[in-house]
């Protein structure tokens, strides 16, 4: 989901 | 992962190594911003706190953790083993200007009302500002050690490269993080000046000096 693949980024 | 993003990476972590790098050969923290650093700080602290919570990848948990680590090292030294050279004087923004609007719109401007992810916001809004007080410094002496400008120049790289994953991922993932992305275009647009200066003059062999 776009709120798990944000967190992936750093 | 694309290119964009893994090059955005190595240019982050290059810009931290090359300012640790400065600070311990030189055994001097001379025109380095404190305050930029300890905002860097307080940004990894307050967006990696998913260190805990969830589990991306190694690459993402190795990451992260060198992260945290070079930006706690860098506060360490610049106030602690080596603070005699730390130039307290020049290094006068006030924090609370970044701090209280950064603090507000995090809580106004969110995906979710959670403490993870308004602390996750707080850090996406703070780190597009968070070198402010490193280029108020340098406007207020008017000169930055080459090697400075080296660390901003990658640190604008790291910015920029990841403008480009974005356009990336929304092409081909058809995702996209409207924070993240508001405020990556903020802080490139801070860089501009500088790196129009850091081709014109310290790629040309000078020494960058404000007129």
């Amino acid at each position: 989901s776009p709120k798990e693949s944000k967190h992936d980024e750093l | 992962m694309n290119i964009f993003r893994i090059l955005g990476d190595v240019s982050h972590l290059l810009a931290m190594i090359i300012l640790l790098v400065k600070i311990w050969r030189s055994k001097s923290c001379a025109g380095i911003s404190g305050k930029s650093q300890v905002l860097f700080a307080i940004v990894f602290t307050s967006r990696y706190l998913d260190l805990f919570t969830n589990f991306f990848s190694i690459y993402n948990t190795v990451m992260k953790f060198v992260f945290l680590m070079c930006a706690y090292i860098t506060v360490y030294l610049i106030y602690g083993k080596f603070r005699k050279t730390f130039d307290n004087e020049n290094d006068s923004f006030r924090l609370e200007f970044l701090l209280i609007p950064v603090t507000g719109l995090s809580f106004l401007e969110n995906q979710s009302f959670t403490p993870l992810e308004i602390l996750w916001t707080f850090s996406i809004y703070l780190e597009s500002v968070a070198i402010l007080p490193q280029l108020f410094m340098i406007s207020k002496t008017g000169e930055a050690e080459t090697i400075t400008t080296h660390y901003l120049f990658f640190l604008g790289l790291y910015h920029a490269l990841y403008l480009a994953n974005w356009i990336w991922r929304y092409q081909t993932e058809n995702y996209y993080d409207q924070i993240a992305v508001v405020s990556g275009v903020v802080q490139t647009i801070f860089y501009c000046d500088f790196f129009y200066l850091y081709v014109t003059k310290v790629l040309k062999g000078k020494k960058l000096s404000l007129p």
